[in-house]
């Protein structure tokens, strides 16, 4: 049986930024990314999950260098989306769990958010396709992310990367 | 130069399924995906964006055919976790552009959600990855999604598809 997890990988020098409070309604994610490749930033993962009230929060990651210019996008974007806030944090990092054929296999998304709160690690975002989840979580806390991951699917030293 | 995206997809035989105002602590996310591995139900995909006042939702996508049991587990949860709701959308489907290094790639998300957008489709939620971005959308809206991205990066015939 093929390994569901074949390798684990940190990248530190990520930063989050998200629009908040975005109406939930065509154009207004065009409008974000329009900007921000304008810019030539680019953008790393983007988050979105359930509406409410018509309303959403656009998340996004980019690298550490293009935080600042980010920012100035959202910032810039909201009121023309009509949106309430902007907010950031330069201090997190991804922590990615690499498979095959992983979100097809029951458990496997359970095994790596267990491995993590078992260490009390919150995941603060979560982005997954059929051979990686990943999971935004404390910059402090990335290193311990990555041995309990490494532990608990029993990966050799070579399948556990410090991707910065 | 590659193209950026080779290829869209649309699965219409996806549920929506989400836990909403869940404490944003560790264990949260961990004993969802446990008991819904426990009951042998594959998860398509994870959406999980900002918290706010330390709580968050927890949105996934599985096959139709899961979606009540999933819905079962994730009421069955509630009380555990001391989330606030469960949402269900039985009635959305899953499109999905894919291509290489594409968000490294400035442009290409705005590209898609543009697609989306000018046709007046709503992206309800949005994960990616570097080969692939996905949006959910409203079901009725899925064809007609296919064919603006397939438009929009001047694909062919067979780099469009129906995947359910
Ligand atoms: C929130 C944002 O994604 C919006 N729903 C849009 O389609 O652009
Ligand atoms: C919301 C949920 O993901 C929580 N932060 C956890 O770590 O389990």
């Amino acid at each position: 049986v093929k390994p569901a997890v074949t390798a684990v990988a940190i990248n530190r020098h990520i930063a989050k930024v998200g629009l908040v409070g975005v109406p939930d309604a065509p154009g207004v994610a065009a409008l974000l990314f329009s900007r921000l490749s304008q810019r030539g930033i680019n953008v790393d993962l983007v988050f979105q999950a359930l509406s409410h009230d018509h309303l959403n929060d656009i998340a996004f990651t980019v690298e550490d260098k293009d935080a600042a210019a980010a920012e100035e996008v959202a910032r810039a974007c909201l009121p023309d989306v009509n949106g309430r806030d902007v907010v950031v944090d330069r201090s997190v990092a991804k922590v990615s769990a690499v498979g095959s054929g992983m979100l097809g296999r029951p458990g496997v998304a359970a095994g790596v958010f267990q491995a993590l709160a078992g260490a009390g690690i919150n995941i603060q975002m979560i982005g997954t396709s059929e051979v990686k989840i990943s999971c935004i979580v404390a910059r402090d806390k990335a290193e311990h992310a990555l041995r309990r991951i490494h532990q608990a699917f029993l990966l050799d030293e070579g399948q556990a990367v410090i991707e910065d």
